[in-house]
């Protein structure tokens, strides 16, 4: 696949990600909803929020959809594009 | 090294992102 195809295909599963945090399709995800996930997710929740702080790059304790892809893609070995 | 950033919990990131994809695949039914 090319470049551009895997950048959708991770967008995409970015996306289906992130709204498993956007549990009230707010367009953002806040820490609150990042403690929701402590029943959900094997992980404390000091380390949801140290996950939090990580991907919210702007550190204005919103983290947007762009924020978590590229965070996703960092996870998967991606660097973004300059 | 602990003191450079992001690199301390690339380990945390990756099992947050795991777990994520375990539940997805989880809720997810099949098309």
């Amino acid at each position: 696949p090319s470049h551009d195809e895997i950048k959708t295909i991770v967008e995409q599963k970015a996306r289906e990600l992130f709204m498993v945090c956007d549990v009230e399709q707010k367009g953002f995800v806040s820490k609150r909803d990042m403690q929701r996930l402590v029943d959900e997710l094997p992980l404390m929740p000091d380390q949801l929020e140290e996950v939090f702080d990580s991907l919210d790059d702007d550190k204005n304790g919103y983290l947007t959809l762009e924020e978590f892809t590229e965070g996703f893609g960092g996870f998967l070995g991606l660097k973004s594009a300059p | 090294d602990p003191g450079k950033p992001g690199s301390a919990n690339e380990g945390v990131l990756a099992n947050f992102f795991n777990s994520l994809l375990s539940k997805k695949s989880v809720n997810s039914p099949a098309p």
